[in-house]
């Protein structure tokens, strides 16, 4: 269960994959 | 993406500025705001003599606001292309007369959607990124898709 009410694990998984992903991109190329 | 939503959502993430807290289209259609959040994302590229080519209380003069406004878009385009060498011409520039003299939604939430490109791409992205992953995850979501949304016509 998530640890906030009414958001699943699924939804916050896409949304932590995601920003997380923007961070570890190279800053300045179109990787 | 439904435009009401993405002003709105970026709205309250411009509000996680220091000094920004609650920020309203009324504060933004003179340019003057997001010229000075532009300084504090990359004061490097938008410096302070940047800055001082943004007239401060232009009062309700539209051509006044919409010439600041030109300004701040062409800083976000040049800062595009030259800082993070991703080219935006296929992105929709935002309709500035719309924004300067009516504060239209729909473009100012286009406008904001650039200013979020800068964020998240720019050497400081880290806080910036961080800070929307707290959030609540209606507004992340959105602007997790402004964010695709830039990206898919950057490479398109």
């Amino acid at each position: 269960e998530s640890t906030k009410p009414g958001v699943t694990q699924a939804s916050e998984g896409v949304l932590a994959n995601f920003f997380n992903s923007l961070l570890s991109k190279k800053t300045g190329t179109n990787a | 993406m439904e435009n009401n939503s993405l002003c709105d959502s970026l709205l309250k993430w411009l509000e996680t500025f220091p000094g920004r807290e609650g920020i309203a289209i009324h504060h933004l259609t003179d340019g003057v705001a997001m010229a000075n959040v532009l300084h504090q994302i990359a004061p490097e590229y938008f410096t302070q003599f940047w800055l001082t080519k943004i007239k401060p209380d232009v009062g309700d003069n539209w051509r006044l606001k919409v010439s600041n406004l030109r300004k701040v878009q062409q800083g976000i385009v040049d800062y595009y292309q030259e800082q993070l060498n991703q080219n935006i011409k296929h992105f929709p520039l935002p309709d500035l007369s719309k924004i300067g003299e009516h504060g239209d939604k729909m473009e100012m939430g286009q406008m904001l959607q650039l200013l979020l490109g800068c964020a998240v791409n720019c050497e400081n992205k880290q806080q910036y990124i961080e800070a929307i992953m707290n959030m609540e995850e209606r507004v992340q979501k959105v602007i997790m898709e402004a964010i695709q949304e830039l990206m898919l016509r950057e490479s398109s």
